[in-house]
């Protein structure tokens, strides 16, 4: 299955007359791979040399700063560990950006697709050359900051490779330390919750929980709330296996030393390439098989979906005239993207709810599928540009929005007191933990309703401030829109 | 700006949250007593 497409010889960037060209006249889009942070990505041929190459098309209103970033980092790594950038194309309102393709797709999709853990062995192959990746990138002065299954790719050979560095930051000599709360909340080390400033080995604790999520399906904490999460890694002391039994004191060894909470402590990729468990990795081809599983799972899933939906497609034809003709366009079209996007819905099994409900900042990339844990941005990086020079502004203009239970009390309280029950409106303070005494005065029953309650109500305050910010960026953004119309291919 | 207002939310919710498990803890206790 993986072998028919795979390129004897290395694409290192597209020819100049492909960059004038318009991009389908280059590739021809075979399917749809995925869904990522900031668009969908495609499997295709490139015409000029046969080779397949993945096309990352991203709408130009998302946030384009965060895209040229991630250009701008794939552009500087020149590794076998890390995807590689051939180029990009404006295309209507999409940027095309064209990059390696790795057939197996990401370590979190084999797992889910097999609907089972990676082995030991298997996960010691996968960490090598992940380390190999790492040891190259952090010797860049970069940081990936997104590290986890969902992020990390293989190729048909079994060779691991970094993906999405929609996140990543560079590390400048004026500033060894960053300071921006970054990454995906399960994966995230201490010290980057903590804002204390982070370096490189912040990644190597994400590796450290991200190989108990190869072993264990997820990471800790995983079925907590992410917001809960976020509290308890810089508190608790470093996660270790559910059932240590199950795994080699070896690679206990290794995990304990990723997880270690004081970053100067913690190990960097180079030493832990040196870890007895990683130097008895065995050779990428070990991977072989698990490979050949989940991509014949992949593909049989695709075929029924294509199947199901040629049947609906029968049905619709036999029913009504227009919609026949509607669903018949539709597949002229993206035939091919229709089927796979099915797959993707059809792999939703997933149960640890994403950071921000309704963010589209997902682990993607070339051969992703979406992933079910998202990736969590707080502070933009123009946002830490600010911080360094004018960022007293900030404090002087904040004013806390107010959570809705809190208002909710207050107006309980008022009501009470309108009842002519209380007389002390005096000592209200609002966002006091004063008004959370009113609990004592509800049943158990209700006490548990509201527990219940909180989590959905905690997200949709949070999904209301991020969309007041968006409006906020907005403008800003049809700006960059503006300007880069005017570009070109690059 | 946005970070900060984050952070209110989170910790608003996170003390709610400890006042009610604390007022389902007592409740439970206050049950066992009586009973």
């Amino acid at each position: 299955v993986q072998m028919r497409n795979h390129p004897r010889r290395q694409l290192k960037k597209l020819s100049e007359d492909s960059l004038t060209k318009q991009p389908e006249e280059v590739f021809d889009v075979l399917e749809k791979l995925g869904e990522g942070s900031y668009g969908c990505v495609f499997k295709a041929h490139y015409k000029e040399t046969g080779e397949i190459v993945a096309i990352k098309q991203v709408p130009v209103e998302s946030d384009l700063q965060e895209i040229i970033k991630e250009i701008s980092i794939m552009q500087q790594c020149n590794s076998p560990h890390v995807v590689r950038y051939y180029g990009s194309y404006f295309k209507n309102s999409d940027l095309w950006i064209v990059m390696e393709y790795c057939g197996a797709g990401s370590v979190s999709d084999i797992i889910r697709l097999r609907n089972k853990t990676i082995t030991e062995e298997e996960i010691a192959t996968i960490l090598q050359s992940t380390l190999k990746g790492l040891e190259y990138l952090h010797f860049m002065r970069k940081i990936h900051r997104d590290i986890k299954a969902g992020n990390i790719l293989l190729n048909s050979e079994g060779q691991a490779k970094l993906a999405d560095f929609g996140v990543a930051g560079q590390l400048t000599d004026t500033m060894a330390k960053r300071n921006t709360v970054i990454g995906t909340p399960f994966w995230m080390a201490p010290e980057v919750i903590q804002e204390i400033g982070y370096n490189c080995v912040a990644d190597i604790w994400s590796l450290g929980i991200t190989s108990i999520e190869m072993s264990e399906g997820k990471p800790p904490y995983a079925d907590i709330h992410p917001m809960r999460a976020i509290f308890m890694i810089p508190t608790n002391p470093p996660p270790t296996f559910r059932n240590p039994d199950l795994w080699s004191p070896s690679f206990q060894d290794f995990v304990s030393q990723c997880l270690v909470k004081n970053p100067e402590n913690r190990a960097a990729a180079t030493q832990l390439l040196q870890h007895p468990f990683i130097r008895a990795a065995k050779p990428n081809s070990i991977l072989r098989a698990l490979i050949t599983d989940a991509m014949e799972i992949k593909l049989k899933r695709q075929e029924e979906a294509e199947q199901r939906e040629q049947e609906d497609e029968d049905n619709s034809d036999e029913d009504e005239v227009d919609q026949g003709t509607m669903v018949r366009a539709g597949t002229g079209d993206l035939g091919t993207v229709r089927a796979a996007g099915s797959l993707v819905g059809s792999l939703g099994g997933g149960t640890a709810r994403t950071m921000i409900a309704h963010d589209d900042d997902d682990d993607d990339d070339t051969g992703t599928m979406r992933s079910q844990l998202g990736t969590m941005v707080i502070n933009s990086d123009d946002e830490e540009e600010e911080e360094a020079g004018t960022m007293k502004r900030r404090d002087e203009t904040m004013q806390p929005a107010k959570p809705s239970f809190l208002e909710y009390f207050e107006q309980k309280e008022k009501e009470a007191n309108s009842q002519g029950g209380g007389t002390n409106a005096d000592n209200r303070r609002p966002a006091n933990e004063g008004d959370l005494e009113v609990v004592s005065s509800w049943s158990v029953e209700e006490l548990r309703l509201r527990l219940a309650s909180l989590d959905p109500q905690m997200e949709q305050e949070i999904e209301e401030i991020r969309q007041r910010y968006q409006t906020k960026r907005q403008p800003i953004l049809d700006a960059i829109e503006a300007k880069k119309r005017r570009q070109q291919n690059f | 700006l946005f970070m900060k207002e984050l952070e209110h939310i989170v910790k608003s919710y996170e003390a709610y949250r400890q006042a009610l498990l604390s007022e389902v803890e007592a409740r439970k206790q206050r049950q066992q007593w009586y009973a």
